[in-house]
């Protein structure tokens, strides 16, 4: 088990240190062992926006916070291609120019893997193929509704 | 493999009966506050095996049954089907003759569960371990719940390193 | 100490019952009493959006949770008037509609409290009397620079 | 009592010192991710007494001095100053006279603080004591962290308690 947890670690930290600058245009992490005996070790991410120099993880900002969290979350993916994912309100946190790199991440995920996601924000909602809109017309039932962008844009105002 | 149908019925606020269809590759789910969209996530989480009420915002498994509203009555069950689409033969092992896979869950008043594995009943343990190798599951990083997305960030080393074997 | 808890209690609790329904446009709220002794009870809130039947506060949807939680902070204000008031991003889990009702509460009560807020939201920004923007021209070095409307929706896509 | 001036230097990403006017009852501060403005509002709780370097997203005390960026050099001290406009005598007592009051704060990287009042140096409990019944203070209900609205709804009944008498 030794050999194969290093051999994930290992495998993790690749993609995170491709994913993440391309996320982030720039900037650098990777995942680090804490600990000296590979057995029992355990894991910590390092990560700098570009431009930056903060030392622990904890000192990033909510958004930069939830897109080092993604790109984690994507290279966990590439290491074993679940069939799909689902994603609430991931780009809360976001401004509008990280809304679009996430679209961008999560578009070009798409080409191998289905996902199913949750969003208030108008620009997360143009890269769907197919929206779904859920309604409580009659108050505390749940029904589905198919809607276009227009219908959605108005629903999240209703 | 893909996801193409969620069958919900009794399940929280989806009291009537409803199928949500999957078709394409990007599906957007919107709506106002509170009218429902993170009760599907819940749904899907459930029907693989999640059995802690409290990772389902409840304080016991019957609180996933629809509870009632100023215009309805309380119903007696809470039921969840996954349609899988399986014509790529991803799920392996005695399954990969199907091309369609459903799982189901039925919970009643009285707190018990009844799995089906398409159509026939099982045990919870088959639903999971179907899943295996897959990296799904009620707890997979494939399924990020509403505010859950810095959970990761703010493990602790040896909860990472965790959650990096199961994924593995 | 016994009476002095349980008038804060109580008008916290009027504050709050009172609140809520304009906020969410009916239903109702309340704090209720956990435990039979009261100097040693506890304090648990019930919540109800309009047409709802949650048995607890933990059942509410996220955006619910924010809006329920603004109205328990605004009738601490009611009882105990702090000079100011700083929110960071609490709009972010709201849809339009309910930023609009947000909005409205805190010009309602910025007429005796000073707010300073911080947010992504283009409906929440109309609101401000001024704002400020926050830039790192420089990688890593804040400054701030007086914005406009329309240059802070800029900013925020910068 | 009105918050007329937030003043930083050498403040997390406040490397030059910076002052913030906040001539208005509604103020809103906007920027793009990571730029700063949550350090803004720490700063605010910091001179206002916070001891715990883990509440400002912290290992220890001198992590909210600017520890440097690509083009810049770590530098040696924080500074965070408060300036109100207390010309309504909102703060009673021995300061009821002073229309302005200044509250300051600076920290080496010995990890020592030193507080100032009008100037005049102070101790951490003096500040504390301004503030007393105003319903300030470095966890008031008055600052609302990012991320912490549902705090309270998640807090348990003993927290809210505790919470609410100290509101009063
Ligand atoms: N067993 C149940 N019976 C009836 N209604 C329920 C039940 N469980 C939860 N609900 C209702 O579901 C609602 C929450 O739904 P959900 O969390 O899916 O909202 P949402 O669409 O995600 O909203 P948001 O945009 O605010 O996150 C709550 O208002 C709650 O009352
Ligand atoms: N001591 C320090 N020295 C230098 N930079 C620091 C220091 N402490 C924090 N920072 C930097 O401040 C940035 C975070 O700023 P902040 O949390 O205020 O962002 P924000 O504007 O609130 O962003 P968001 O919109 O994502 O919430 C981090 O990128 C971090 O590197
Ligand atoms: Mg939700
Ligand atoms: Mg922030």
């Amino acid at each position: 088990t030794r050999d194969r947890f290093k051999e994930t670690f290992n495998t993790v930290n690749g993609y995170l240190s491709e994913l993440f600058p391309s996320i982030f245009n720039g900037g650098r992490a990777s995942l680090e062992l804490v600990g000296d005996n590979i057995l029992d070790a355990g894991v910590a991410i390092m990560a700098q926006p570009p431009g930056k120099k903060n030392s622990t993880i904890h000192m990033l900002s909510g958004g930069e916070k939830a897109l080092t969290a993604l790109a984690l979350v994507f290279s966990l993916f590439k290491l074993t291609p679940a069939p799909f994912c689902m994603l609430d309100e991931v780009d809360a946190p976001l401004d509008d120019t990280n809304v679009g790199r996430y679209c961008g991440l999560v578009k070009e995920m798409s080409k191998s893997l289905q996902f199913i996601y949750i969003t208030h924000n108008k620009i997360s909602m143009e890269m769907a193929d197919h929206m779904m809109g859920v309604t409580m017309k009659e108050p505390g039932a749940s029904r589905i509704v198919s809607v276009n962008i227009n219908e959605a844009v108005e629903m999240a105002e209703e | 493999m893909r996801l193409s149908r969620i069958k919900l019925a009794g399940f929280k606020s989806f009291v009537d009966p409803t199928t949500i269809e999957l078709n394409t590759d990007l599906s957007c789910v919107v709506g106002p506050n509170g009218c429902g969209k993170s009760n599907v996530i819940d749904a899907v989480r459930w029907v693989m095996g999640e059995s802690s009420a409290k990772q389902l915002r409840g304080e016991s498994m019957t609180d996933v049954i629809f509870n009632g509203s100023t215009t309805r009555k309380p119903v007696g069950q809470a039921s969840v089907e996954l349609v899988f689409d399986n014509s790529d033969g991803t799920l392996g092992g005695e399954y990969a003759a199907f091309t369609e896979i459903s799982i189901k869950r039925v919970v009643n008043r009285e707190s018990q569960s009844t799995y089906y594995l398409n159509g026939v009943r099982c045990r919870r343990r088959d639903i999971t371990h179907i899943f295996l190798g897959t990296g799904l599951g009620p707890r997979s990083y494939a399924i990020i719940e509403q505010g859950m997305i810095s959970r990761l960030i703010d493990a602790k080393p040896d909860e990472l390193r965790k959650y990096l074997e199961e994924t593995a």
